[in-house]
């Protein structure tokens, strides 16, 4: 289902060169949920980004379902990303002059969909995240875990076929981390979402398929 | 050192009160250690912040030193805060057009110091987080934990008197993790700075002096 081969991503700043990610080669297959893990800085976002379409490789290939996506074009991509992967950012990158309930809309907002079935959709997932009673909220109302699971609520709410998660209970106490690892657990049996979760909480990437481990931008297991 | 009295804080939004905070009753002796736990949404960012000057109670008092501040002006308050309180701050709050060198330089921009004192001060406190290699990157550029460690070495830069950190490993692997930890025993028993520390790690919490407990925005030991 997912595919990396011969992954390098390299970053150019003025003065230095770099190499977030090398030598690459990752397959995930349909319905498995596995973890990425690896200190601070090691390449666990940017291989998320370029899984999820976000970034291109500076060589190698990426494969979804056996489409050669590293060949397509910008609107190509775009569509893909919006119909198959949720993805949860580390950031959260909520759009802080929408509420809550209208930032879990945006991934329906391309899909033939009346908006009484946008608003019923993202109030499930919502309500799947405890947040029901902050919908009218604006993301500058919210505590740090509050905006991390509207985060999640978003990346859920179009039932992608993948979802990438990057670090989705980091700001959460054990309570609310567990209910949101169960969340996944149950997208994943339930649903046979495929699931890769970048994590530092050993712990939790135990309970998935198999770990992924990176450092300074290689796989060392 | 720090003393909160019949503390009350309330949000008030278009259509909902939110009581953050209510009836808290908290003493701070300088050179303390003290941790803040409880789950999403309970209170404890509210807490730092006003402990931090950075808001001001619905009803109560809030002394720093003795000195009744919540009597202040602004423009006293920026001078305190300035001078004696680091912020780490849940969400970073970077400067984005600034590098990171630029970053960490700005609490000390008030202060009677030549430039080349101010530059080397930041780049002892990018040393300290690991970071020395990252001083002229944006943010933009760095990873989640990277921009997490850019937020501590700028609340540490001005050595402080009290250090308030809110979820300061939580973006951190636990080798990293565990050297932050490391570098605030340092700051609390070298230094004598005064810590408080918000955190979801039961581990790291066990550490401190004590631990206050929030739930619903009321104490809970
Ligand atoms: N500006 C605001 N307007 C309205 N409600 C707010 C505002 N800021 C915070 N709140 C609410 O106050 C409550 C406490 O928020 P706070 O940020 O202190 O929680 P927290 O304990 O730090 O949570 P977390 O662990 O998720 O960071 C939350 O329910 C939040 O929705
Ligand atoms: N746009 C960029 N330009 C230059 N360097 C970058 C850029 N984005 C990331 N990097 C660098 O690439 C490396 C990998 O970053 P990445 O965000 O993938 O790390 P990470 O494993 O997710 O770390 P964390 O656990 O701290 O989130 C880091 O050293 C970072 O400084
Ligand atoms: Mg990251
Ligand atoms: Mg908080």
């Amino acid at each position: 289902m997912i595919r990396l081969e011969n992954i390098e991503k390299v970053y150019r700043t003025d003065r230095i060169e770099t190499v977030a990610l090398t030598n690459i080669n990752l397959e995930v297959d349909e319905g498995e949920f596995i973890s990425v893990m690896g200190p601070s800085g090691c390449g666990k976002s940017t291989l998320l980004n370029l899984i999820g379409l976000l970034d291109v490789p500076t060589e190698g290939h990426v494969q979804l379902d056996g489409a050669p996506i590293t060949t397509y074009r910008d609107r190509q991509l775009a569509a893909i990303r919006n119909r198959e992967i949720g993805f949860v950012f580390q950031t959260f990158h909520l759009v802080s002059d929408l509420s809550v309930l209208d930032n879990v809309q945006i991934p329906l907002l391309y899909r033939r969909m009346s908006n009484r079935e946008r608003r019923e959709r993202a109030l499930e997932a919502l309500d799947r995240v405890g947040l029901s009673a902050r919908v009218h909220h604006f993301p500058s109302q919210l505590s740090g875990g509050q905006q991390q699971r509207v985060a999640i609520a978003r990346a859920i709410v179009g039932r992608p076929r993948i979802l990438l998660a990057d670090e989705p209970t980091g700001n959460l106490d054990s309570h609310m981390g567990e209910e949101i690892m169960g969340l996944l657990e149950d997208l994943n049996r339930g649903e046979r979402t495929t699931i890769v979760m970048v994590t530092h909480d050993q712990q939790k990437a135990e309970r998935t398929a198999r770990i992924v481990r990176l450092f300074d931008g290689r796989q060392v297991n």
